[in-house]
């Protein structure tokens, strides 16, 4: 008689976990901008058996943005998911794996990200700020502002802007920008900078210094400004891509 | 005349017995929520 058919994979079982984790790490590894995302759940599972010890798994994930940008050196499992009540970001994605003798291996992954609606944040905390659009003008003149703020009082090298990351735009009691940008390390000390800033560029791949930034700029009723930049170090292997030249 | 056959109730003790505080399985998916649901 024939062996029965394997009983369908449950979303929590070991085997799928282990699939998932092999898939946000892929994820993870394999973008080049924003954030790192979590797993937050694992929506569905299909196994199609190809032979003897060959299958085919397609995953649907549901993922939670972390604090931690993708060129950070912190593992994942040390970032922190954002809480709701900052404004979290969901990744839906759909991957497709192959398991060959046990070794799990991404075939191909799709991924959605899209904010949670302001309404279920306001619902929860009607006074947390809300993310802005990162072109917004003030999110614009809060990231230079607070950057050239930095360059202007540090003594180590000048740093340029990669990409921002997030913004948040508080309107009470106070006017604030919140913003979260990734910064680089250039051949200029902040010194050389204030003489002849078009001669300061991005180190090179093999000395590449990233970075990043966090900036309050309160604006009403009072002025204020916070800005803190921490590098990560050179990482070997570790590169970034402008915007829009992102390899699929 | 057509006349219903009456039809013995199924004693209790023929149905499956189901030990007490069964729960059933949860569904095999979506799996639990580690952090929180947008």
């Amino acid at each position: 008689v024939p062996a029965a058919p394997p009983a369908p994979l449950g979303c929590d079982d070991p085997e799928s976990e282990a699939a998932a984790a092999v898939a946000v790490n892929y994820i993870n590894g394999h973008s080049q901008h924003g954030y790192k995302f979590a797993l937050n759940r694992i929506e569905n599972i299909r196994v199609l058996p190809q032979g003897l010890n060959n299958d085919i798994i397609f995953l649907e994930l549901d993922l939670l943005e972390t604090t931690c940008h993708i060129l950070s050196p912190t593992p994942l499992a040390n970032c922190t998911v954002r809480s709701f009540t900052e404004h979290a970001v969901e990744g839906d994605c759909d991957v497709k794996l192959q398991r060959v003798d046990g070794i799990l291996s991404v075939l191909a992954s799709k991924c959605h990200s899209h904010a949670d609606s302001s309404e279920d944040v306001l619902q929860l905390c009607p006074d947390c700020p809300l993310l802005a659009s990162l072109n917004n003008t003030e999110v614009l003149t809060a990231v230079t502002t607070s950057l050239n703020e930095h360059n202007s009082k540090t003594a180590d090298a000048y740093l340029r802007l990669l990409e921002i990351g997030r913004a948040k735009i508080q309107h009470h009691p106070t006017h604030a920008v919140s913003v979260e940008f990734a910064v680089a390390a250039t051949n200029c000390s902040a010194e050389v900078a204030k003489v002849n800033v078009e001669a300061c560029q991005l180190l090179p791949e093999d000395q590449s210094n990233f970075g990043f930034c966090t900036a309050t700029m309160v604006t009403h009723p009072s002025q204020d400004l916070r800005v803190d930049c921490q590098l990560y170090g050179h990482q070997p292997g570790v590169t970034y891509s402008q915007p829009g030249q992102d390899t699929s | 005349p057509v006349a219903k056959r009456a039809v013995a109730e199924v004693a209790q003790h023929d149905k499956v017995p189901r030990p007490v505080g069964f729960v059933p399985p949860p569904p095999p998916c979506p799996g639990k929520i580690h952090h929180f649901k947008i």
